[in-house]
């Protein structure tokens, strides 16, 4: 054959056309087109002898491998087969046109002259992407593995949602290790639910919430993972984590219970083999604030300020003790207690309790005592004392108008603290006593 | 203690013992301070010792038992500060106070005195009060608290009986004079500073003066430091104690 330079359209004509065509020839001219194109032929002019089954001089078409067709004669001449209008397309960039004459040119006893053909070719754009369209029986390998786009001079391929072309520009394989879901509520599923999800996938679907938030999960029918009767979940698992802690491994088609994760914060890992047929798995999940235990006071002394009828994350409530109590947490006295309601749903401080207010061993006094007039030794909130001096040889300091019992009596007060009414504090005074011998001289003798 | 009696136990609980320069008398004030005479601690026509101590022994009638009971350190001394020391023959303002390094406990034995609290009756003539001291006692040094119930002389007597006696002491408005010289009751060397107690209407013991000075002993009349005109010094001293 000889090639044509490779054009995207052109003329081919018979030999010295459009002078009669030489005898016993026989040459083959091979049109090139770029690939991606498909050869357009059609004949402008067509005149060769005409012949019974184009037996003598012939123009043969043929492509791909096939032979489109074996023309000679011309318009309106009884014998022949003329191409007329016809258009001749291959289905690849090359086309074949074989010019074939016999030694004469005779009919009747007379020569015949014949001016040959002019064919006009062009190349006109493959639709590489028309086979992808056709029924798989006839294309068991079709261009793309999923979507087939066309253009001139050539196609690409590109891949569904979810998908990613790989570098042989012809396969799609999932990309779903980083699914991020941060609405309140929504709707999950396996690739292809509730068609079969693919081979060998990795994916990984999160759910983050705000904190404060826990995730409830529901499952929907149908829910369909390769399982194996002995052994679990050996091929395909969906595994669920709730903030990093797992809660279970599912496979088979028994759909799981609905989960209430108590996690603002979940991963849901969907791992598949080579094979398989099931159809996966599709969830609805929903969200709800998170919500702490009511407060509950552990003696009838605490209270719990501004009770609420619930809390919930970052509600806080404060305690407070009644008079003469006072918040302990272990031994540790606290001046004040506020619990906050965390993001998982507990408080971030255990209640305290309230322990009456101890103010300890009174002050002892010099040159006197006290003696309790409450319960002997106890010393706690609304004890109360009575301070003496050792008379006769001392005697209590007093305020005018006030008696020795007024002035020596102390309350253990709400703060902790031996108080009189007058004094305060301050603990009374045994001053000595003067001029007042125990065995004064006595004269007797007169 | 001239002419006087042995105290019993209790009988004059004020009564404290000092050693200085010699013995010496003193009364408790309150439970932190004695009373006392300045010339004890500062004696006339004697070299004074600044360095060297007092002891200050209290709560009984016999020597050698208050000595067992320990001394009482003195955290400060208060002289008057009208007190002559190089004036031989002037007692004015003979008069200074101790304060104790601690309080004492007061009991039956160890009891304070009150002192005046305006002129009453307490000094006039024939008032009867008691002094007390383990001074001489007829020439000769007791180891036994003794008292002498002595009666509040006439200021004109005493100057007279002074007069009498060829003296140029001072016998000023801050000092009053008691004992009788016919009945031979006196204090003497070793009871100053103690003091002389009368009994008050109200049944208290009130120091109304210091022994301070006389002219030999159980002969004429004592002389005492007039407690009344220095109690503001002493309040001020105290503060308020």
């Amino acid at each position: 054959a000889t090639p044509l330079s490779q054009e995207l359209f052109g003329e081919v004509t018979s030999p010295l056309y459009p002078k009669p065509y030489p005898n016993n020839l026989e040459t083959t001219t091979m049109i090139t087109v770029p690939t991606g194109y498909r050869v357009k032929l059609v004949f402008w002019q067509f005149d060769l002898e005409p012949s019974e089954g184009c037996f003598y001089d012939y123009v043969k078409i043929s492509a791909d491998k096939k032979t489109l067709g074996r023309f000679c004669g011309q318009l309106g001449s009884p014998l022949g087969n003329p191409p007329g209008k016809r258009e001749f397309v291959s289905e690849g960039n090359k086309m074949l046109l074989t010019f074939h004459t016999d030694f004469s040119n005779e009919e009747n006893g007379t020569v015949m002259f014949y001016k040959g053909f002019l064919a006009y070719y062009q190349a006109v754009d493959l639709d590489e992407c028309a086979s992808q369209r056709n029924t798989v029986e006839e294309n068991p390998q079709p261009l793309c593995q999923h979507l087939c786009h066309n253009y001139v001079g050539g196609y690409f391929c590109s891949c569904r949602p979810g998908y990613e072309l790989q570098k042989d520009g012809y396969s799609c394989q999932v990309e779903c290790s980083r699914e991020l879901y941060t609405e309140p509520s929504g709707y999950v599923s396996s690739l292809e639910y509730p068609q079969p999800y693919p081979p060998d996938l990795r994916c990984n679907y999160s759910i983050r919430v705000e904190r404060g938030h826990t995730i409830h999960l529901k499952f929907l029918e149908p829910f369909e993972i390769d399982d194996h009767q002995q052994v679990h979940c050996p091929y395909d698992q969906l595994q669920i984590y709730a903030n990093g802690r797992n809660i279970g491994e599912f496979c088979g088609k028994q759909r799981p219970t609905d989960l209430d994760t108590s996690s603002n914060s979940v991963d849901l890992l969907f791992f598949t083999d080579e094979s398989g047929d099931s159809r996966g798995w599709k969830l609805h999940y929903t969200t709800s604030i998170i919500k702490c235990p009511q407060p509950k006071t552990l003696d009838e002394f605490t209270i719990i300020q501004n009770l609420q009828s619930q809390y919930q994350f970052r509600d806080y409530f404060i305690t407070t003790c009644k008079q003469g109590y006072q918040l302990v947490e272990g031994d540790q006295v606290l001046l004040s207690f506020t619990a906050v309601c965390q993001d998982d749903g507990t408080w971030h401080r255990a209640m305290p309790r309230c322990k009456i207010k101890d103010c300890g061993q009174p002050r002892s006094l010099r040159n006197g005592g006290f003696n309790y007039t409450t319960t002997k030794g106890v010393t706690t909130y609304q004890a109360r004392i009575q301070y003496y001096c050792n008379e006769p040889y001392y005697k209590m300091k007093t305020r005018d108008g006030s008696s020795e019992a007024e002035q020596g009596t102390y309350t253990c007060t709400a703060q902790g603290i031996w108080k009189n009414e007058q004094e305060g504090e301050k603990i009374p005074r045994c001053l000595p006593v003067c001029g007042k011998p125990v065995h004064p001289v006595v004269e007797k003798q007169r | 203690i001239i002419g006087g009696k042995a105290a019993k136990e209790g009988n004059f609980p004020w009564q404290a013992l000092s050693n200085k320069y010699g013995r010496g008398g003193g009364a408790l004030l309150g439970d932190r301070w004695i009373l006392t005479a300045a010339h004890t601690l500062y004696p006339k026509e004697q070299d004074s010792h600044t360095n060297s101590s007092i002891d200050v022994f209290l709560g009984g009638i016999i020597v050698e038992e208050i000595e067992k009971l320990g001394n009482h350190p003195v955290r400060r001394v208060s002289i008057h500060p009208s007190y002559r020391k190089d004036e031989a023959h002037n007692f004015e303002g003979d008069i200074a106070l101790l304060e104790l390094e601690h309080s004492v406990t007061l009991g039956p034995n160890l009891l304070p005195i009150c002192l005046p609290e305006n002129e009453t009756t307490f000094y006039e003539k024939g008032h009867m009060g008691y002094v007390s001291g383990f001074g001489i006692t007829e020439n000769k040094l007791t180891d036994h608290l003794r008292y002498v119930r002595l009666p509040v002389a006439e200021r004109t007597a005493c100057e007279r009986w002074l007069q009498g006696q060829n003296s140029n002491n001072v016998f000023s408005e801050n000092m009053f004079c008691a004992g009788d010289p016919k009945a031979k009751h006196d204090s003497c060397q070793g009871d100053s500073g103690g003091v002389f107690a009368v009994r008050g209407a109200d049944g208290r013991w009130v120091a109304t003066g210091i022994v301070s000075w006389g002219i030999g002993c159980g002969q004429g009349y004592g002389f005492y430091t007039k407690l009344l005109n220095y109690v503001d010094w002493i309040k001020k001293e105290m503060e308020e104690e």
